[in-house]
């Protein structure tokens, strides 16, 4: 049970990271074509 | 000192004698030479005959299985390769194991304490006696299951020794146990972490990325936290050196060879001692400038620490710690302990040494960038298009991508009432919701920035808390088989 708490855990966190990631690389990619 | 006049001498057991007095009567304690998770080592004399040999001190009150596995594994082996034990004793409320003592400390020691990694000559020296050692322990039919650079010991003559089997286990053992075992997540094998049985080259495995340890000074994945690490090992495609052209072919290939993800096609350790990056290594001589250098700093340190201390007039403790921050030369078996090491040491060296340069968020970013480049291929192909037909104007046209985001974060601000309030929104918990990601939308990259900096402190908390309450539950169990085994 801890261990399918803990990758529920991981995994959940490795999602928002690649929103968070895929987000800021978008926006760095606007940021590039506005410049 | 002793060593050196002594260097033919090698204690094989402690006399009959000596085992039934006190260990304070047959050993003078010298200094702290590390601790683990359950215990101090000390180095001590042998009065007996001078010798100087490692005592391990272990409450009684630690894991004791794991300790007389570690005492039954080493008794039973018979190599120059593998460290030597020699007796216990109980004293008091400790355990004391009396072990061959290795000057030079362990590899990860080493490279510590002189902040710098080994070249590529020293490394296959010392990968050629621990593949003699992990030759001789398969040949027994036992698997190491926590070879580490942490784990390898160096006498002063430059012999590598495999040490610390306390997670070590005998082929027969039986799938459960194999399965509640766990070595150290980054020198993990894929088939140990998936838990689908595994057998000797699963050191074979861990050996790779210790060469890569030894070069690079921390092994891949070092910088991201264990537990996505102990996601990313099975999944990805074997590590690789992040410089490779630093490196020989042949080095490059050899690691190639351990970082199999097939077991099946992995070699082993007879077939790596032919290797001709293993053919061409070089005698334990080679070592000598690189030990000799780390003792002397480690010594210098000490006489620092000691000279600190008199000035200071400190208490006695103060001087077990100052030693203790320059002589600490591995974390025990246990998982947390192993993992907290590897930590320190990365950040330690990334601070300092030269070969350390990878941020892991720079570096997760640029391998997203890359990838979003690959995807905009026919992106691009279609704006350069519609550019062109709009060069005429000299008003470029803004790409579909551009429109496409603009119009999400238009929605995303109604949504939110113009995303202040997304934002506190997101502020007031620990992790959106699966697909609960708009405020992501509204975000600046700052934010952004802010935010992937802090998510592995946050998961790191809430793992911390899932853990207590876990201990919480698990401690009344834990309790009554105690009061059940003092009743027995």
């Amino acid at each position: 049970l801890f261990m399918k708490e803990l990758e529920h855990i991981v995994k959940s966190y490795e999602a928002y990271r690649r929103a968070l990631l895929s987000e800021a690389d978008a926006r760095s990619q606007r940021q590039q074509w506005y410049s | 000192v002793q060593m050196r006049n002594n260097p033919r001498r090698q204690l094989k057991k402690l006399s009959e004698d000596s085992l039934t007095k006190q260990p304070e009567e047959v050993f003078d304690v010298l200094e702290k030479l590390g601790e683990g998770s359950y215990g101090c080592v000390f180095k001590a004399n042998y009065k007996e005959t001078g010798e100087i040999v490692a005592i391990k001190q272990v409450p009684v009150e630690s894991d004791l299985q794991e300790i007389i596995k570690e005492i039954s594994i080493m008794q039973q082996c018979n190599s120059p390769h593998v460290v030597r034990y020699y007796g216990s004793y109980f004293k008091n409320s400790d355990l004391w194991i009396v072990m061959e003592y290795c000057g030079a400390g362990s590899v990860s020691d080493i490279i510590r304490i002189r902040n710098k990694t080994l070249s590529e000559e020293e490394i296959a020296t010392v990968v050629h006696s621990t593949l003699k050692g992990l030759e001789y322990l398969h040949f027994m039919r036992k698997i190491h299951r926590d070879i580490k650079a942490g784990n390898i010991l160096l006498n002063a003559e430059g012999q590598a020794k495999l040490a610390d089997f306390g997670v070590a286990g005998q082929l027969t053992d039986t799938m459960a146990k194999r399965n509640t075992v766990i070595g150290t997540p980054f020198w993990m094998a894929p088939e140990v972490i998936q838990e689908i049985g595994y057998n000797c080259v699963a050191d074979i495995w861990s050996l790779g990325i210790t060469a890569i340890e030894m070069a690079e000074g921390k092994p891949p994945y070092a910088d991201i936290h264990p537990m996505r690490a102990i996601f990313m090992i099975p999944t990805n495609p074997p590590p690789t050196f992040r410089n490779p052209d630093l490196w020989s072919e042949n080095f490059r290939d050899f690691v190639s060879q351990c970082l199999v993800k097939n077991p099946e096609n992995r070699a082993t350790a007879t077939q790596l001692l032919q290797h001709p990056f293993i053919k061409s290594a070089k005698p334990n001589s080679v070592l000598k400038s690189m030990i000799t250098d780390a003792m002397e700093i480690k010594l210098k340190k000490q006489e620092e620490a000691l000279q600190r201390e008199q000035e200071a007039e400190d208490e006695d403790n103060s001087d077990e710690d100052e030693v203790d921050q320059g002589t600490m030369v591995r974390a025990g078996t246990g998982d947390s302990g192993t993992i907290r090491a590897a930590g320190s040491l990365a950040r330690s060296l990334s601070d300092t040494c030269r070969t350390m340069i990878e941020h892991e968020d720079t570096g997760t970013m640029q391998s997203q960038l890359g990838t979003m480049v690959i995807n905009s291929d026919e992106e691009d192909e279609e704006e350069c298009g519609t550019m062109k037909r709009r060069d005429e104007t000299m008003q470029p046209v803004k790409p579909s991508f551009l429109e496409y985001f603009e119009q999400k974060e238009k929605e995303a601000n109604i949504q939110n009432d113009g995303g202040r309030k997304g934002e506190n929104h997101a502020d007031n918990r620990k992790l959106p919701l699966d697909g609960d990601l708009e405020g992501v939308m509204t975000w600046s990259v700052e934010e952004l920035r802010k935010r992937l900096a802090s998510l592995d402190p946050q998961m790191e908390q809430e793992i911390e808390e899932i853990r207590q309450r876990y201990q919480a539950k698990r401690q009344p169990i834990l309790d009554a088989i105690q009061a059940k085994k003092r009743l027995q």
